[in-house]
């Protein structure tokens, strides 16, 4: 047996001239979720439950996009979904339309280990979440200044926001709503930002 | 969107993902994150987790192809990881994060940048963002 690995990840998709603190901030949130989960394993506590410990802490920082910090949704609201799987017995849960869970990965988890179901949805999570007692919280409480000001930032052109696959040129005059040929879903790409 | 993979000691692997989903998105829109062997996959080999474009993750199932180019083709983790990041994702751009049952680590990504870090039993570590 070659002993245990672990690797997290924050998203793909990063603005090239994101600042280097921010930079700083993200690595040392890895370096510490890593470490946690290192130190987990160190206690043989087992592969599904110790990537459960270490999402749940990446969804209570609002740094990356997950739980609180999560993305906004054409209404300015928080919309968050999540998965597990144990690749013992290929075991899963997910759940997704999850407004007030404060960690949804834990509910993913719970869909795999308490319900007869692999995903739950919008007002049927919301109600097997009650039914479990998991901890809940208003949508406020996922929603950051940083989000709304992008949300308001994304509305007001448009268009595309940070997104580095906009050719440079297109990118000053975003605001006039110029189309990027970039199309995702049949939709011009220009109405999303990259996750 | 935030994801881990895990062996642990015995050989078992899981992965999670969890996700806010994109900026601006249609409310009820569903993503990758939550769909299993899209986003999320783990199997006696290997555990992924995906993040990036979630419609080009979806329609590539880009986390059970690791698995299932690993399976049906024999290859090694980073070759599987490297494979369904250049042949699946067609103009999709999307990273992904992945454990072997013995103990390897690997990413992959084709876009700007991914937030990762990973760490194996013989002390290996590693956290980065840039290529």
């Amino acid at each position: 047996m070659g002993g245990w690995a672990i690797a997290v990840h924050g998203g793909a998709g990063v603005d090239p001239n994101l600042p280097t603190d921010r930079q700083e901030q993200a690595k040392q949130l890895l370096t510490r979720v890593l470490n946690l989960g290192i130190a987990a394993l160190c206690s043989s506590v087992s592969a599904v439950d110790v990537v459960e410990l270490v999402v749940r802490e990446l969804e209570s920082d609002p740094l990356f996009n997950s739980g609180r910090g999560s993305a906004l949704t054409e209404n300015g609201t928080v919309e968050m979904e999540a998965s597990i799987m144990d690749g013992v017995g290929r075991r899963c849960g997910a759940v997704s339309g999850l407004t007030t869970v404060k960690n949804p990965v834990s509910l993913a988890r719970l869909v795999m280990d308490k319900s007869p179901h692999s995903y739950l949805a919008f007002s049927g999570a919301q109600k097997f979440a009650k039914e479990m007692g998991v901890e809940m919280v208003e949508n406020e409480y996922f929603v950051t200044q940083d989000n709304v000001e992008m949300l308001k930032i994304a509305k007001e052109a448009d268009s595309i926001v940070f997104d580095y696959r906009i050719p440079r040129a297109g990118y000053e005059t975003c605001g006039t709503g110029v189309q990027s040929p970039i199309q995702m879903n049949g939709l011009p790409i220009s109405i999303y930002a990259p996750e | 969107t935030v994801g881990c993979v895990v062996v642990d000691s015995q050989g078992r692997c899981a992965a999670a993902t969890s996700t806010g989903g994109l900026l601006n998105k249609r409310a009820g829109r569903i993503g990758d994150s939550p769909l299993i062997g899209a986003g999320t996959y783990a199997c006696e080999l290997c555990a992924v987790s995906c993040t990036g474009e979630g419609e080009a993750i979806i329609r590539s199932t880009l986390a059970r192809e690791v698995g299932a180019v690993m399976e049906y083709k024999g290859l090694g983790l980073q070759d599987a990881v490297n494979f369904v990041i250049k042949e699946r994702l067609d103009e999709g751009k999307a990273g992904l994060i992945a454990v072997s049952k013995t103990g390897e680590v690997a990413y992959g990504f084709n876009c700007v940048g991914m937030f990762r870090g990973c760490a194996t039993q013989n002390g290996f570590m590693e956290v980065g963002i840039w290529d």
